[in-house]
């Protein structure tokens, strides 16, 4: 499943 | 995930340890401003939206849940503890945080990669992030005797968003298509807001004299 990549940083 | 990455959520935590620590262990706010911890708590609760619907990784929803609970505990002790309150420096942390958040609010409407609640509430949070701090300095420039823990955990948390920044130049140039001008300009703000703290922080520890800020 693509993962929404760009929220990947807190 | 790169080293910066890590290097700045471990920071980010040791900023927000330490702070636990102080508040929980000697039962002390001292130089703490309330209105910096209410705005982060803010900036988490609109940021980490998405924790129960995207799931990244076990560290990326532990680290959000340990954000968001110390910062909510954070500010519960600050408001509610009564041994805590005692040291709460009330008449000088007078700063007017609502008007960071109107303005950061307006600007998230105006400025982000797509228009619906949860992007906009995460570019408010990049946003008011950005300026959080500032009751936080101000409050510094008006206390006399900064303790050493309260510098500690504004020096860790201002460092946390310059290891971001080279993170995100890390990311620019290993990944292709990785840009993203709102975090990165925001990001940079908010690090500039510290330039001055950081200098009188680090000529404090060579000169091994206290910390004061210039009024």
């Amino acid at each position: 499943r693509y993962v929404y990549r760009s929220k990947d940083e807190l | 995930m790169n080293a910066f990455r890590l290097a700045g959520d471990m920071t980010h935590l040791i900023s927000v340890l330490v702070l636990l620590l102080k508040i929980h262990t000697i039962k002390s706010c001292a130089g703490i401003s309330l209105k910096t911890q209410e705005l982060y708590a803010l900036v988490f609760a609109t940021r980490y939206l998405d924790i129960f619907t995207d799931f990244i990784s076990l560290y990326n929803t532990v680290m959000k849940l340990i954000f968001l609970g110390s910062s909510f505990s954070i500010v519960w002790y600050m408001r509610r503890h009564k041994l805590v309150q005692r040291s709460y420096d009330k008449d000088h942390d007078t700063f007017r945080h609502q008007l960071l958040v109107l303005p950061c609010l307006i600007l998230a409407l105006l400025i982000h990669e797509q228009f619906t609640f949860k992007e906009v509430m995460w570019t408010f949070s990049i946003y008011l992030e950005a300026v959080a701090i500032l009751p936080q300095l101000v409050l510094l420039q008006r206390t006399r005797n900064i303790d050493n823990l309260t510098g500690q955990y504004v020096f860790f948390l201002g460092a946390y968003r310059s290891l971001y920044i080279l993170n995100w130049i890390y990311r620019y140039f290993t990944e292709p298509h990785y840009v993203h001008w709102i975090t990165w300009i925001s990001g940079l703000v908010q690090t500039l807001l510290y330039a001055d703290f950081f200098y009188y922080y680090i000529s404090s520890w060579k000169n091994n004299v206290k910390l004061t800020l210039p009024a």
